[in-house]
């Protein structure tokens, strides 16, 4: 039932052939519309009614595709105390970023300008907030402005992503949140959605930034047009969903507004990502304006899919969700959203449940890991706090360590389902352990809370630590938030059925019998359906006495027939019989060495000859989840835990930080935002940046001062050549020396206070104890030659003679 | 508050009794009351003009008798926060 109006295959905007990620506009290329916002759109929504804030450096609110939906009581200038929510312009144009998430939420549609936006007819305001220091106080501010008024937050921004920083909200900026999702929007909550981290390259981990883990946020990463992992990604088990960005070489990019009335294709990284989920969002709100903060999570987990985003760690958790670190459920669906909020019946109330397992402290050793597990009922005896059904799991630590980076993080569920709550992080030498700090995963959604949980912690040290310093948790705890009743229960038929089939009653009913049966001396009852056409002697599956599918185990341990072969063995279809793989493999198709399908734990697969080792081949890593060796990203020559973690680079790239990048020619760097080789300051042989202090070798002419390339020495430096060096370097005189003719003492002028006294600056001081017996001392142990008795009484000895 | 924290000469403050009581204390103590942060109830926002800006430590001074208040439920001198665009 599509409702009729302009025609979306062709808005007259000139960026609109640009967009991809809508629409396929040449049959020719390749079709990227997976996120269905067209079909969102032929559905009749587009965000009418429904208000967005970009909480940024500011909104150009003139801009000419954002005039026409700019809302001013969506906007404030936190950083200047007053409405106008415009940018600072300066000559770096420092402040263009909230302006570009602006236009992709709401830029006005067919008005011959720019773009259109994904909710082109929403309201767009902006908070200015990022333009001065930000506070605790300015970050609370920012969440707090008009809850009642504002749907959607919309923040591209966090504490660095250096992979060594661990920062969240302050006490305001926690309540602050607290305060939108339980009074925001009278009482639906306030919907916050925040961009994941950018800090792949420094192998950072979205858990160690508190605000992209909070429950309260929509956390949102990226994926490059071919679905693969962009350079600047990171993981972490908070990614709620994904949607398109630009991130890698040759492939297209993302189209938005940008500040003086522009355009800009420039706009890359998780700030694309989260104004597209917060204008889908707007779209599901048109809607339904009732959706509560949870609903529109619940509606994420249900309408997100894998599509072809590629991961290594896609799995599928107990109720049913594809889940992965890197995209959460996966790329965001906007016309499932739309379709799923019009018929969605709010979910049951949140509990929130909370256990503590012992408060002992338990060493971390290194190279070592430490389980603590803990058996939960979900608090079953506490109606108001009762977590049957899973949405988010928090663990809170207190974790004393001597390397932070070290650690690795992982949490079981009773259903078996593994989150990785941290990753080890190569940049993070601090010592500061985790104090209280909340690590939440997504990934348990719809499982069910009761039974065991498993807290694992490993520590692999990665550079010499002193062995007596060890790392101890000191206590954690698991808090489950969820619902007690079946959340989609109400919805459909299907899931009344799954219940019906999970009531173990009918099942009760028939062990009677077959105990009865059993006491019989001559087993005339059913065999087994595994058994084959011998029949048995029992009940069971060892009591047959052939088998229909495969036998396991032999004469001597007793056979038993199976339906499939268990781990180790492989099914031989001539003998019916379950053979042993080689030593080593898990799953194979025969007993060769050379003809492994998967590895023990401690091995992995070597995919070039199929065989299963403990150390992978050049070009390979060993990847932990698939226990397989796994070829590194083609620009790489070694890599480590990932593809694209890069250890060394192939010809013709450089390595940046984690990442492969090509290798520009001399006076031109790699700019990584631009995805391009940029000039060097022009003093800059060669650079790793534009500013004149990122020289890495001067150009013809310059000499090396400090961290940049001069034409000439300063006053108080002198040039010299420094072997492995084309260029000259000016070289610091000596202490006091105010000029000089190279190194040693060869001053020619010293600073005010000093005498130039043998080529040496001496202190304008006399020792009233510099007497001839004195003198001679320092004479004859050449005290005035080395420079830590320089000033020592020398000028009053010399001038004694 | 860590290593390299910079001290801003702003305060959050909770207060309870209401605005005209959270302005008698700011001026007591020669603070200028600034208003409720966001839509928190009892906080204020406090700036003294005769703090330095930015120090890297927490100044002391006649400004800081305000932490003994007993009216002064909780007081933070804000720090800047590093934050990057994404």
């Amino acid at each position: 039932s599509l409702q009729s109006g302009p025609s979306l295959s062709y808005f007259n905007d000139p960026k609109w052939p640009n967009m991809w990620y809508i629409h396929c506009n040449d049959e020719n290329s390749r079709c990227r519309s997976e996120m269905n916002i067209l079909g969102a759109w032929q559905r009749g929504y587009t965000g009418k009614n429904v208000v967005v804030t970009i909480l940024d450096d500011g909104i150009e609110r003139n801009h000419p595709d954002l005039i026409q939906n700019f809302d001013h009581l969506a906007s404030y200038d936190v950083n200047g105390n007053d409405h106008d929510p415009t940018p600072r312009y300066d000559s770096r144009n420092e402040n263009i970023h909230g302006t570009r998430c602006a236009g992709e939420v709401a830029a006005a549609a067919n008005n011959s300008h720019c773009i259109v936006g994904v909710a082109y007819n929403a309201r767009i305001g902006g908070i200015r907030m990022l333009d001065g220091d930000v506070t605790d106080i300015v970050e609370a501010k920012s969440l707090g402005i008009r809850p009642d008024y504002i749907h959607v937050y919309s923040a591209s921004w966090g504490p660095k992503d250096d992979g060594r920083t661990v920062d969240g909200p302050g006490p305001l900026t926690k309540q602050a949140f607290e305060q939108g999702i339980q009074k925001g929007r009278k009482g639906l909550g306030s919907i916050f959605v925040w961009a994941a981290g950018n800090g792949g390259r420094q192998g950072d981990h979205c858990s160690c930034d508190g605000y992209t883990s909070s429950i309260y946020t929509i956390s949102v990463s990226s994926t490059t047009e071919n679905g693969n992992k962009p350079w600047y990604l990171e993981v972490c088990s908070s990614i709620m969903a994904t949607t398109y960005s630009s991130g890698e070489f040759h492939e297209r990019k993302i189209v938005t507004t940008d500040i003086w009335h522009r355009c800009t294709e420039g706009h890359t990284g998780t700030s694309v990502s989260a104004p597209i989920v917060a204008g889908i969002i707007a779209l599901a709100l048109e809607a339904n304006l009732l959706l509560t903060w949870r609903d529109v999570q619940h509606l994420l987990v249900k309408t997100s899919r894998p599509a072809h985003l590629k991961a290594d760690d896609w799995k599928t958790n107990a109720a049913g969700h594809r889940v992965s670190h890197l995209y959460g459920f996966g790329l965001v669906d906007a016309e499932a959203m739309v379709l799923e909020a019009t018929k969605w019946r709010t979910v049951p109330p949140q509990h929130t449940c909370s256990q503590t397992p012992d408060r002992q402290t338990r060493h971390i050793h290194a190279s070592q890991t430490l389980n603590s597990s803990v058996t939960i009922s979900g608090c079953s005896q506490e109606p108001e706090q009762h977590v049957a059904y899973l949405e988010h799991v928090v663990v809170r630590v207190f974790i004393v360590h001597p390397r932070r980076g070290d650690l690795e993080i992982n949490l079981i569920s009773p259903s078996g389902t593994r989150s990785q709550l941290l990753a080890r992080r190569l940049f993070d030498s601090s010592n500061e352990g985790f104090r209280d700090w909340e690590f939440m995963t997504v990934h348990f959604w719809g499982e069910r809370s009761e039974g065991r949980w498993t807290l694992e912690i490993t520590d692999s040290p990665s550079k010499l630590r002193n062995p007596e310093v060890l790392g101890s948790l000191k206590e954690w705890t698991l808090i489950l938030h969820g619902t007690s009743q079946n959340p989609y229960q109400q919805h459909s038929v299907q899931h009344s059925h799954s219940k019906m089939l999970e009531n173990p009653g009918s099942e009760v009913l028939e062990e009677p019998e077959l105990q009865e049966e059993e006491e019989e001396e001559e087993y005339n009852g059913p065999c087994h359906s595994e058994c084959g056409d011998q029949g048995c002697d029992g009940p069971n599956t060892e009591h047959c006495l052939n088998c229909i599918h495969f036998s396991l185990g032999s004469l001597k341990s007793g056979r038993t027939c199976v339906s499939h072969c268990p781990r180790g063995h492989y099914e031989n279809i001539s003998s019916r019989r379950c053979r042993h793989c080689h030593k080593g493999c898990e799953t194979c198709v025969s007993p060769s060495p050379g003809d492994c399908l998967s590895c023990r734990r401690g091995l992995y697969l070597n995919t070039l000859n199929s065989s299963c080792t403990n150390t992978c081949p050049p070009g390979y890593f060993a990847d932990e989840n698939q226990r397989q060796c796994v070829k590194c990203h083609d620009t790489c020559v070694t890599c480590q835990r990932h593809a694209d973690k890069c250890s060394a680079c192939s010809k013709g790239y450089s390595l940046a930080g984690m990442t492969c990048v090509p290798e520009c020619t001399n006076g031109t760097f790699f700019h990584l935002e631009e995805m391009s080789c940029s000039p060097c300051h022009s003093s800059c042989k060669t650079c790793t940046g534009p500013g004149e202090e990122e020289c890495i070798q001067c150009a013809e002419g310059f000499l090396q001062q400090e961290w940049r390339c001069v034409q000439a020495c300063a006053p108080g430096y002198y040039s010299g050549k420094t072997t492995g060096l084309p260029h000259k370097i000016c070289h610091r005189c000596e202490e006091n020396c105010l000029s000089c003719s190279g190194p040693g003492t060869t001053c020619t002028k010293c600073q005010a206070g000093y005498s130039l006294i043998s080529k040496t600056c001496i202190v304008n001081a006399l020792c009233n104890n510099a007497d001839e017996v004195f003198c001679e001392m320092v004479k004859s142990n050449r005290l005035c030659e080395r420079k830590f008795y320089r000033q020592f009484c020398c000028r009053t000895c010399l001038m004694n003679g | 508050p860590g290593r390299g924290d910079v001290y801003t000469n702003h305060w959050a403050v909770r207060i309870s009794g209401g605005p005209e009581r959270a302005d008698g204390i700011a001026e007591r103590y020669g603070y200028r009351n600034l208003g409720q942060i966001g839509s928190l109830e009892d906080h204020y926002h406090f700036h003294h003009s005769r703090v330095v800006r930015r120090a890297a430590y927490s100044v002391k001074g006649p400004h800081s008798f305000i932490h003994m208040d007993p009216k002064v439920h909780w007081i933070q001198q804000q720090v800047v926060k590093s934050r990057v665009k994404r």
